[in-house]
């Protein structure tokens, strides 16, 4: 454990919990896309069926499990229970085109051909695309509100941070996992646009909106 | 290759 990967695993609850709060606030998810949600909910179901085979550390099941129930609290209160704000209109992007590559990929690039690792490798693969439904929503509607970019900042700074996490534990440890990183690179990528119109209009205090 | 590692990672 680094200062990077604590200060990532908080901004990813963080980015998690600002989301929860948002749609629990306002009794609404509009503006949210509950497919990308699904995506996030997959992944760490996905990733954390460690839970069951292995344990690593009071923190490390914590986190987890915190994961899972939010991830799950959030796709239940945009599908149910506020289910008439969700816009569904806008929430058009093809799933399938993410996931079926993606697990077509898992299969073929993985460190270990074992069902528990495959699995583990697809969330990874997933994880860094996962955001793109919630990106083409905003693109669609044009404008976010300033809350869901604060979720979205966090959720983005979340993985940059595990960048320099990597970066220190390559030096420091020798350790070093490629497909994690190449993943890891990607998904902070696609959130470049995204943290340059974050900081030049809703830290200046605008709402975040497309030209037309 | 780098060989599966236990996942201490989130």
């Amino acid at each position: 454990m680094n200062i990077f990967r604590l200060a990532g695993d908080l901004s990813h609850l963080a980015a998690i919990i600002i989301l929860l709060l948002k749609i629990w606030k306002t009794r609404s998810c509009a503006g949210i896309s509950g497919k990308s949600q699904i995506l996030f909910a997959l992944v760490f179901t996905t990733r954390y069926l460690d839970l069951l085979t292995s344990f690593i550390s009071l923190y490390n099941t914590f986190m987890k499990v915190v994961y899972i129930g939010c991830a799950y609290a959030t796709v239940y209160l945009i599908y149910m229970k506020f289910k008439a704000t969700y816009d569904g209109n806008h929430d058009t992007f093809r799933v399938e085109f993410l996931v079926v590559p993606v697990g077509g990929l898992a299969f073929l690039v993985n460190h270990d051909f074992s069902p528990l690792e495959i699995l583990w490798t697809f969330s990874i693969y997933l994880e860094s695309v996962a955001i793109l439904p919630q990106l083409f929503l905003i693109s669609k509607t044009g404008e976010a509100e300033t809350i869901t970019t604060h979720y979205l900042f966090c959720l983005g700074v979340y993985r940059a941070l595990y960048l320099f996490n990597w970066i220190w534990r390559f030096y420091f440890e020798g350790f070093f996992d490629m497909i994690a990183i190449v993943a890891g690179v990607v998904q902070t990528i696609l959130y470049c646009d995204f943290f340059y119109l974050y900081v030049t209009k809703v830290l200046k205090g605008k709402k975040l909106s497309l030209p037309a | 290759e780098d060989d599966a590692q236990p996942k201490d990672e989130l």
